[in-house]
């Protein structure tokens, strides 16, 4: 996955997304592409949760999944996941659950509790950084006002992390593709450089959701295993979710 | 060395690729409305009525694959027979939303809590 909040210079926030997934989940050879990943794309669908026939909040989703990771709370905040991968995964964070120790909370539940009850950006940030997990993730929060974007990084204890928008001293965006920012990415799989190469190309007066598009579409973050595209800004509730496609030379992740 | 170290699928930044067409855009995302008034075992079912066939489709897959690295059937069995108890332990309203998925789907409850903890399980 590939999780962007830029800033532009009026100070209105945008938050983007490629969600990729499927990986080493069955490679079909014909179609030159991830099984899971294809059969996943018929699944996609925007849901909008309402409440008194009024929108509480939406997400791009997998219809039969009720977590959450990708949300957008109109005019307060926008949320999306990526996965963290650690030795300490969530395979243990299950096995504890079977064993009786329950005060950890199953990231889609929490992603989803976060936007449905959430009424402010610092309160959704509080409870993504707080909340003990059964697996490690990458939560990507912005909010409605300059400055309002950071990238959390959870083990499933703590927060590791927390890097914070701060236009005014340069940091007009904030990007999360699979790996701890403190750390360099897999040298097969550094889709970060590239992303933030065309961020910084773009520059910050140029920002808008069709130029963060553009970055999404660019190889290898656009790549094998991308199932979808969201871009959502939150000051007008706006969320558009396409389905993509990497065809011919492409990452296969 | 420098040819090694560029990534051979990498590409110069695009620009002008929206609103999105071409061969690297496969469709737009259906809308449904969830209406959280409903009780929580009823929340998805026109959802599940029109997808249902398409995460059976997934969710085969998913076993195919498991039967492919355990033969035996175990991790298969385990999922139809164990995982299903998982769902007395899960919070309340997501236990009972994905009882209403399993019943407006007809896919078997265990296979759907497979399908719902499936992060949890790939962050290794």
């Amino acid at each position: 996955c590939t999780s962007i909040v830029a800033e532009d210079k009026s100070g209105k926030l945008y938050h983007a997304r490629n969600l990729d997934f499927g990986l080493f989940l069955g490679w079909d050879i014909k179609n030159s592409s991830w099984i899971i990943t294809r059969e996943l794309k018929p699944l996609v669908v925007t849901l909008d949760f309402q409440r008194n026939n009024k929108t509480v909040f939406k997400s791009t989703n997998f219809a039969g999944y009720v977590g959450m990771v990708s949300g957008i709370k109109p005019g307060i905040f926008t949320l999306t996941m990526n996965e963290r991968f650690s030795l300490d995964g969530g395979y243990i964070g299950i096995f504890e659950w079977i064993l009786g120790r329950r005060d950890g909370m199953w990231m889609g539940f929490l992603t989803r509790t976060v936007l449905e009850n959430g009424t402010s950006y610092q309160e959704a940030k509080d409870q993504l950084v707080k909340t003990r997990l059964l697996a490690p993730a990458y939560f990507i929060l912005g909010g409605n006002k300059s400055g309002e974007g950071c990238v959390i990084t959870r083990s499933r204890q703590a927060a590791l992390d927390v890097w914070d928008l701060n236009a005014n001293r340069g940091t007009w965006y904030v990007l999360e593709t699979n790996y701890d920012r403190w750390k360099a990415p897999l040298v097969l799989d550094d889709r970060r450089t590239p992303a933030m190469k065309c961020m910084n190309q773009t520059k910050q007066e140029n920002i808008s959701l069709p130029a963060i598009y553009d970055v999404l579409s660019t190889k290898p973050i656009l790549n094998k295993l991308t199932v979808c595209t969201t871009l959502m800004e939150v000051s007008e509730g706006r969320s558009e979710s396409y389905l993509r496609e990497c065809i011919g030379s492409c990452s296969p992740w | 060395l420098a040819a090694l170290a560029e990534d051979p699928f990498g590409e110069d930044c695009r620009s002008k690729t929206y609103p999105p067409t071409g061969p690297t855009f496969k469709g737009t995302v259906p809308i449904y409305i969830i209406n959280l008034d409903l009780p929580p075992s009823r929340r998805w079912d026109k959802l599940m009525r029109d997808k249902k066939m398409e995460l059976k489709t997934v969710i085969q897959s998913i076993k195919n694959i498991a039967n492919a690295f355990v033969p035996s059937g175990k991790a298969v069995e385990i999922v139809d027979t164990k995982l299903v108890r998982l769902i007395s332990t899960l919070p309340y309203p997501f236990n009972e939303e994905l009882k209403g998925i399993a019943n407006a789907s007809g896919i078997p409850l265990g296979e759907i809590v497979l399908f719902n903890i499936f992060y949890e399980i790939f962050t290794v």
